[in-house]
């Protein structure tokens, strides 16, 4: 999912 | 993770490290800004709510649990804590972060990636975390002594933000990661508020002299 790639971040 | 990521999370868990030294050895808070700290808490609480939904890997979790425990312990010692909360500079702390709040989620509400609640959540916590240094700023300015814990932990907190540009702009490059306007702007813009206070730092710590802030 698209959405995941910044979420990944802290 | 590249190095730049990396180097930007240890270097935000640094800062933390710092601020607890100070708070665990000296048992003071005297120069940090209680109103920042708040911030803080809340733009761990509503970035890092993903935690119960979403699993990305192991050093994930961790990172974002502590940074969710050390922001609440920090605001738990200076309310609290019956030596560190007399150390705290109540009169002097008194930018009015609450109106630093509702903008912020005005503005996630109107510009974000996706109008979910953890889009929204999300997209709110990068646009408090760019403003949320602005009352120790102040606070600093105010202070007649920094010491030097005090000076380092906000040195270090302003270099996490930098460093993650750098990784923003490796991913953009090197792993052609998509364009992302909302993280890059706002980290920017929490990187370029600290530049007054990198020029002093700097220049104090060449001439070996204490860190003070032209008023």
């Amino acid at each position: 999912e698209e959405d995941n790639e910044e979420h990944d971040e802290l | 993770m590249n190095v730049f990521r990396l180097a930007g999370d240890m270097t935000h868990l640094l800062s933390i490290m710092v601020l607890l030294l100070k708070i665990h050895s000296m048992k003071s808070c005297a120069g940090i800004s209680l109103k920042t700290q708040e911030l803080y808490v809340l733009v761990f609480a509503t970035r890092y709510l993903d935690i119960f939904t979403t699993y990305f890997s192991f050093y994930n979790t961790v990172m974002k649990i502590v940074f969710l425990v050390t922001s609440f312990s920090i605001v738990w010692y200076m309310r609290h804590h019956k030596v560190v909360r007399q150390t705290y500079d109540r009169d002097q702390d008194t930018f009015r972060h609450h109106l630093l709040v509702i903008p912020c989620f005005l503005l996630a509400l109107l510009i974000n990636h996706r109008f979910t609640v953890r889009e929204v959540l999300w997209t709110f916590s990068l646009y408090l975390e760019a403003v949320a240094i602005l009352p120790q700023l102040v606070l600093l300015q105010r202070s007649r002594n920094i010491d030097n814990l005090t000076g380092n932990y906000v040195f270090f907190l302003g270099a996490y933000r930098g460093l993650y540009l750098f990784n923003w702009i490796y991913r953009y490059m090197a792993e052609k990661s998509q364009l992302r306007w909302i993280p890059w702007i706002s980290g920017l813009v929490q990187t370029a508020l600290y530049a007054d206070f990198f020029y002093y730092y700097i220049k104090s710590w060449k001439k070996r002299e204490k860190l003070q802030l032209p008023a």
